[in-house]
């Protein structure tokens, strides 16, 4: 049907928007120095809560347990199942769009991480005039870099982990109409491995980029 | 702003759309 066709539209829209959003906040903080602490607390929170949520997104064929199939659709005139619906449980609707919310989440907090608030030394030392303070304030390569090396080798030890922790076995769940089997949580985990590699490759490469960029220009 | 909005907004009804049909 028509729904299930707009379906994958959800994550790429859900990624540009949320980062269209993320971005116009992040920038709206630097204007001035008394919104600049609470956006970025604002900010901090909703990266943790959109990794939360795309934890639980990923998950959620393990945490709400649900038997996959198609749904018989009973005629309410006859009392006779009439048809069968595609229909796809939330569970596991909801990991795909888990890496919208992951990758989001995860910039924003290497952005955080990363930039450093315009503001701070406004408060102590009034504004400076110094341009490598001032550059030093827009955005810090060496905390980009780590960011992302951090978030690609967590993608590493992600893919790797059936490997790193070979003897979890998969286990069986019974539920309603049917016996779910439930992966161990080493192949599941193996899932965040391309949205942490994404993130930190994006990250890993504004920060690289950056130093080529500033290079260029100075030379 | 409201362009990221309405991207979200749009994201949320493809995803609850097969819900709502």
């Amino acid at each position: 049907s028509w729904a299930l066709a707009l379906y994958p539209l959800a994550t790429p829209l859900l990624t540009a928007g949320l980062s269209l959003l993320i971005f116009v906040m992040f920038m709206i903080s630097r204007l001035s120095a008394e919104r600049e602490n609470r956006i970025r607390t604002c900010l901090g929170v909703f990266g943790a809560g959109l990794l939360i949520c795309g934890v639980v997104a990923q998950f959620g064929r393990q945490i709400f347990p649900t038997p996959m199939g198609p749904v018989l659709v009973v005629d309410a005139e006859t009392g006779m199942p009439s048809s069968y619906v595609l229909s796809l449980p939330l569970s596991l609707a909801l990991p795909e769009i888990a890496p919208a919310l992951l990758w989001v989440g995860l910039v924003v907090i290497a952005a955080l991480v990363s930039v450093p608030r315009v503001w701070r030394f406004t408060e102590t030392e009034g504004v400076t005039d110094d341009v490598d303070l001032v550059a030093h304030q827009a955005f810090s390569r060496a905390r980009s870099i780590k960011a992302g090396a951090l978030f690609a080798a967590l993608a590493i030890a992600a893919g790797l982990a059936p490997q790193i922790f070979p003897s979890v076995a998969a286990r069986s769940v019974a539920g309603e109409g049917g016996i779910t089997m439930l992966q161990p949580w080493t192949e599941t985990v193996t899932v965040l491995a391309p949205c942490l590699l994404a993130a930190g490759l994006t990250v890993l490469a504004v920060g690289v980029l950056s130093t080529t960029v500033r290079a260029a220009l100075a030379g | 702003m409201a362009f990221g909005a309405v991207l979200v907004v749009a994201a949320v009804f493809c995803f609850a759309a097969q819900y709502l049909a």
